[in-house]
């Protein structure tokens, strides 16, 4: 059986918010490790790879892999019912025909459970290559937030270039043309504001301002976030959950003529 | 507007 218990069980409410306008029936992979996902939009134009190590639960006992196929904005619903401060309890059979979810909360006594059918999910998996990416940006998430939002009004493409000058995120439509850049900036004493900046060769790459709108719901997840780019490759935006996993985002590049 | 490449250009299906 797979049974697994977390006393900060917000942090899986984040990770269901940053995936499921993205990807709509997933199937999350147990095993004795980790908790894992890996899953591209209908479109195969984005891919979400998530991981929850098992060092994150209070307790985590996983017997045999299992794949629990799951409908993310009905896991969404059910975690509208969780409280802030709820330790999360998930729990399956080897025969994983359904997932229990337990909330409890200690200071009330509560204990809510629900029992979600499980899916059988055929997805598509992708083996991404571990790559040496020729630039690797970690600047603030909210401020990556801020900007994808600002640029959607200038436009539906955001031209990502980093060159020895910094990281320019540019986009242009009907009413203009709007440019925001960042510098390296290691200087502020709040680690949180640093933007470090790793450029071996510059690079510039188009990307769709509508998938990276739907990266940023993984903001609450992370201050801050990783962007890695090589030239004529999709980009890893990386949002880390502490040292306890992560959830990645894969954007193909839109081309150039 | 440029047109959207596919991940299934970069990454293979395993």
């Amino acid at each position: 059986m797979f049974e697994a218990r977390l006393a900060n069980g917000n942090i899986f409410k984040m990770i269901v918010e940053s995936i499921r306008e993205l990807v709509v029936d997933v199937n999350i992979d147990c095993s004795t490790e980790e908790l894992s996902i890996q899953c591209m939009d209908s479109a195969h134009v984005a891919l979400v790879s998530m991981s929850l190590s098992q060092s994150a639960f209070d307790h985590f006992r996983c017997d045999r892999s299992l794949s629990l196929g799951l409908n993310l904005p009905n896991v969404s619903k059910i975690f509208k019912m969780m409280g802030r401060d709820d330790t999360m309890v998930l729990k399956a059979e080897d025969s994983a025909d359904k997932l229990m979810l337990m909330f409890e909360n200690d200071k009330s006594g509560t204990i809510a459970d629900f029992e979600l059918k499980l899916m059988a999910i055929e997805a598509e998996q992708l083996g991404v290559p571990d790559t040496a990416y020729k630039c690797s940006i970690s600047m603030p998430s909210s401020e990556f937030q801020r900007i994808v939002r600002d640029l959607q009004v200038m436009g539906d493409t955001c031209k990502i270039s980093c060159t020895k000058e910094g990281l320019k995120f540019s986009a242009t439509g009907q009413i203009g043309t709007g440019n925001i850049l960042m510098r390296q900036n290691v200087a502020s004493e709040k680690e949180e504001d640093h933007v470090t900046i790793d450029m071996e060769e510059p690079v510039e790459l188009n990307f769709a301002l509508r998938y990276l709108n739907f990266f940023t719901k993984a903001t609450p997840l992370s201050p801050t976030v990783i962007l890695k780019m090589s030239p004529g490759l999709p980009i890893v935006i990386e949002y880390p959950i502490e040292q306890l996993g992560h959830v990645k985002y894969y954007l193909a590049p839109k081309m150039e003529e | 507007d440029l047109p959207q490449s596919c991940l299934l250009a970069y990454y293979e299906s395993r």
